[in-house]
């Protein structure tokens, strides 16, 4: 899966 | 989350009650550039969107709320309370040259051509270089109050922190994300000049000033 896609950063 | 991105985090959060505080406390806004801080706005309301449509978790929900609503408070100290001693003469950089080239940027590299992901790209990229106002009045005025300071230090903390973040998450989770560690590397490196001063001059008690 593409993790870049996640924005869980601030 | 990892204990480099909660300390980054955490460094971050601080360095805003800093800011907050040596407003309150100097009863002035004096060396702090503005547009920096609008600048700022602009990041976290462009980045922060998701709000609306992506739950992360209750930390990042809740520090989210934090970023938008203090970097708003700030700007609304600035242009209320503490106008008469904030001084646009030397808060003089052009921040088109930032908000252009960003735009630009976001529109090449993002990870999906949406208004939304084109909006984060921007957020990420502007953040990158929000503090250039901020180091160029610093350069203007060659020196800067302790606590002012203390607050572009937290902040430099802050991003140096999110690096060994990535690294970490690299190796753990294989999580790669090249929007945010190029622009994040840049950020970082605005910070070195500043750093140097701090670290020979603040930390050893003395004013911050730069050599002439």
């Amino acid at each position: 899966s593409d993790h870049s896609h996640k924005h869980d950063e601030l | 989350m990892n204990l480099f991105r909660f300390l980054g985090d955490t460094a971050h959060l601080a360095s805003i009650l800093v800011l907050i505080h040596k407003m309150h406390t100097t009863k002035s806004c004096r060396g702090i550039s503005f547009k920096t801080q609008a600048l700022y706005v602009a990041v976290f309301v462009t980045r922060y969107l998701d709000l609306f449509y992506r739950w992360v978790s209750l930390y990042n929900f809740f520090m989210k709320l934090f970023f938008i609503g203090s970097s708003c408070y700030i700007l609304f100290l600035m242009k209320t309370k503490f106008r008469p001693t904030q001084d646009p003469a030397i808060d003089t950089f052009r921040i088109e040259y930032l908000l252009g080239p960003c735009t630009v940027i976001a529109l090449i590299f993002n990870y999906k051509f949406s208004p939304t992901e084109i909006l984060w790209s921007f957020s990420i990229f502007l953040e990158s270089v929000a503090i250039l106002p901020q180091l160029f009045l610093l350069q203007r005025t060659g020196e800067a109050e302790t606590i002012t300071t203390h607050y572009l230090a937290a902040l430099g903390i802050y991003r140096a922190l999110y690096i060994p973040n990535w690294i970490y998450r690299y190796f753990t989770e294989g999580v790669v994300d090249p929007i945010a560690i190029t622009a994040g590397l840049v950020q970082t490196g605005l910070y070195i000049d500043f750093f140097y001063v701090y670290v020979t001059k603040v930390l050893q008690g003395q004013k911050f000033e730069l050599p002439a």
